[in-house]
């Protein structure tokens, strides 16, 4: 009674009741049992310091401070039940909605995402993350693809080319997501394919973070002259952006998710093109 | 001439950091928006000309009466074709076309008013559906960004994603036939979604 578990097929995925949050992910085919659990976060902006006058801004991702504040450690949430796919809702504040849907025969967990319009009248810019934290011992380490093709390994506040002075010890350690990312340790891979260019990094062991969408009030001084404060407007009424995409989680065991990483990511990048008319059955080639 | 002017603009944008990253001014921001929303736009338009070629039965496509759309703001639970009633004599098409060089089965979710539907293959047998209710977010983002963008005002979401699972050979087409259910060798109440809220 203390979880509720969704999922139609052998994927499956395990809620607490108390608390709304994701508690862990197993598959019942491949074995595969992992205590996940995922939250959405935000990293104040920097608007320089004494130190360094250099702000957060459209070309830099500078925060201020380390540790991002969290949305929401207790989250309301409803789920569906169907043949085909079992679908979560959690609502983690007023402004981030999340629907994680688990369809029959997927080997993965799609996680749909609304941010925004993040809310600025605290005159503080923020950039928003979700975090998924693994019991996984890493050694530092994850992995990014690099521009669609090989995923490289990262390794905290280290590059094998030259001696690093780490001096951001969150955004040095951001690197450009295209494809996916991915950890793993001596048992298990945890997966993460996006829909669109992201940034990402894993900033503890066992952890991996997403930047999702960002809402700035200064501007970096490197060329644009305008902080990115997007804004929409109906009538008079004008509102930031709202974010609204998709990831995918996976988790394989040890070797085994290397297939899903590039099967998927395939489906990705080339859905299904559809298109619609209404039309007697008989008068056309079906197929 | 149909396709080429517009579609320069677009691969020229799509191809500069500014396209998508916000690291341009807001004006020129929506200016590219605009423009490779004309492209995209033409794509479209091409795209359903040659769905049209393929799926006409008599080879004649230039002249045949079927009318192809997209839907591309699917993502805002925004789609007319889809979310227009359908009548008794025809059928709504789904074309799902799959530009993968492997087969692949996917799940299909398209936005509809109507409980009461079936979806069938080209075979005419009846596909697993499910429906699943439109949630309150996404009819207020529909309706806020379908007038901003669009200028149209919508209050009337529709009521539930249709979702059944399509499967396409590789670099080809399949159609899904959905109609109103007769009710004959069908139970509709097995394809609607249960909903549990926990304490």
């Amino acid at each position: 009674t203390s979880t509720i578990e969704v999922g139609p097929g052998p994927l499956k995925m395990s809620f607490s009741s108390a608390s709304g949050q994701l508690n862990r992910i197993f598959n019942s085919i491949s074995g595969v049992d992992l205590p996940v659990q995922q939250s959405f976060l935000w990293y104040r902006s920097s608007e320089g310091d004494a130190s360094d006058s250099q702000a957060s801004g459209a070309y830099i991702f500078r925060p201020d401070g380390n540790t991002p504040t969290t949305v929401s450690s207790s989250v309301p949430l409803k789920v569906t039940r169907g043949p085909l796919v079992d679908e979560v809702h959690q609502q983690f504040s007023s402004w981030i909605y999340q629907i994680t849907r688990l369809y029959k025969n997927k080997e993965h967990a799609e996680v749909e995402y609304t941010i925004g319009p993040i809310p600025v009248d605290d005159d503080v810019g923020k950039e928003v993350i979700t975090r998924l934290t693994a019991n996984m011992v890493t050694n530092s380490t994850f992995y990014t693809d690099s521009n669609g093709r090989d995923f490289l390994k990262r390794v905290r506040n280290y590059r094998e080319d030259w001696n690093l002075q780490v001096t951001q010890p969150v955004a040095g350690n951001y690197y450009p997501v295209n494809l996916g990312v991915y950890v793993a340790d001596g048992k298990y891979e945890l997966s993460v394919l996006v829909d669109r260019a992201v940034g990402a990094a894993s900033i503890q062991d066992g952890q991996l973070e997403i930047m999702l969408h960002r809402r700035l009030l200064k501007d970096d001084g490197r060329g644009v002259g305008e902080p990115l404060d997007e804004v929409v407007c109906v009538d008079q009424d004008c509102k930031g952006l709202t974010a609204r995409g998709t990831y995918y989680v996976n988790v394989e065991k040890l070797g085994n998710g290397a297939h899903w990483r590039r099967t998927c990511g395939q489906h990705v990048y080339s859905p299904f093109l559809l298109a619609f008319t209404h039309e007697d059955e008989t008068s056309s080639k079906s197929y | 001439g149909l396709f080429t002017s517009s579609l320069e603009d677009a691969m020229g944008i799509a191809q500069h950091h500014d396209a998508v990253s916000g690291t341009a001014k807001q004006h020129t921001t929506d200016d590219y928006t605009k423009r490779l929303a004309l492209g995209a736009s033409k794509v479209e338009k091409g795209v359903n000309t040659a769905l049209t070629c393929l799926t006409s039965s008599n080879g004649t496509c230039v002249s045949s009466a079927i009318k192809f759309s997209q839907c591309p703001l699917l993502n805002i639970s925004y789609c007319p074709s889809t979310e227009e009633a359908i009548s008794a004599t025809k059928h709504l098409v789904v074309v799902a076309y799959n530009p993968l060089g492997w087969e692949r089965s996917d799940f299909i979710r398209v936005p509809v008013n109507d409980q009461n539907l079936v979806v069938k293959s080209s075979d005419g047998n009846i596909v697993e559906s499910q429906l699943v209710e439109v949630d309150n977010v996404t009819s207020n983002l529909r309706k806020f960004y379908v007038k901003a963008y669009l200028g149209i005002t919508t209050d009337k979401a529709p009521k539930y994603w249709l979702i059944f699972q399509a499967s396409v050979p590789p670099m080809g087409w399949n159609s899904y036939f959905i109609s109103k259910s007769t009710g004959a060798g069908y139970n509709n109440t097995e394809n609607v979604s249960t909903v549990v809220s926990p304490s």
